[in-house]
């Protein structure tokens, strides 16, 4: 059948909802085995993180379309969980492969990561839905719900996004073109302004590294 | 994916990229 808009919308919806129906909302026998070769165990601080963003999420989604729309803000989010949990595994077992390590204690410790991964997940949920108006399940399309809405709603800095962009788009095989072209599209806004903010970690990263090369060079201030 | 252009380096992970490498 001849591709058009809507039925390349749907598709992506039909994939996305594919990958997800079997993944589980909860985190997998195999990211517990991980959570348990940790010197700290991360299990009872992931689990609340995803119940206190969720939270914040409902919310957030709710003010912005309708309280009337509360449980659909609630079915995303869940989708953008069962998401998370499906691209940690998979970037564990490469990270495991990569480095020869069992012991994530620290990444999987790291609030930032879990962070900017769930906001990952749950933007790929958001930008399935919002690209195609009809399937917004009856939401206000002048809401705008798109990127870097999540940014704002889990209190993320665009620069923490960025990094785990190319790192999921490898670690989850069956996302669609369209979708990898929308993390893409993020990428370059972030790099092209959202990054150079004036509270961005982009810049204490550039300051460590100045200081690596034993140049003591101040930050340009961000012009207005 | 083809056309998505990958731009971390050998050696770099989402490990080296929270520092938790």
């Amino acid at each position: 059948l001849p591709q058009t808009p809507v039925r390349a919308a749907m598709n992506t919806i039909q994939q996305l909802m594919m990958i997800l129906n079997s993944a589980s909302d909860k985190p997998s026998d195999n990211l517990i085995s991980y959570f348990n070769n940790c010197t700290v165990n991360p299990k009872e601080s992931i689990l609340a993180r995803v119940e206190n963003l969720g939270n914040i999420f409902k919310e957030k989604f709710a003010e912005a379309v309708g309280q009337g729309c509360a449980e659909i803000g609630s079915q995303r989010y869940m989708l953008g969980v069962r998401l998370y949990y499906r691209v940690m595994e998979s970037m564990l077992k490469s990270e495991e492969e990569r480095l020869s390590v069992h012991n994530f204690s620290k990444l999987l410790n790291n609030n930032i990561f879990h962070t900017s991964l769930l906001a990952c997940a749950v933007e790929v949920v958001m930008a399935t839905y919002g690209r195609n108006a009809s399937q917004n399940d009856g939401i206000n399309t002048e809401t705008n719900l798109s990127f870097p809405w999540i940014l704002n709603v889990l209190d993320l800095k665009a620069f923490d996004f960025y990094k785990v962009i190319e790192s999921f788009i490898k670690a989850e095989a069956n996302l669609t073109r369209e979708m990898i072209k929308h993390l893409e599209r993020c990428e370059h806004r972030i790099m092209e302004s959202l990054a150079w903010q004036s509270d961005s970690p982009l810049f204490d990263l550039i300051k460590q590294s100045k200081d690596r090369e034993g140049q003591a060079d101040q930050p340009e201030p961000t012009c207005t | 994916p083809q056309d998505y252009h990958f731009g971390l380096e050998e050696g770099e992970g989402i490990s080296e990229l929270f520092d938790c490498d």
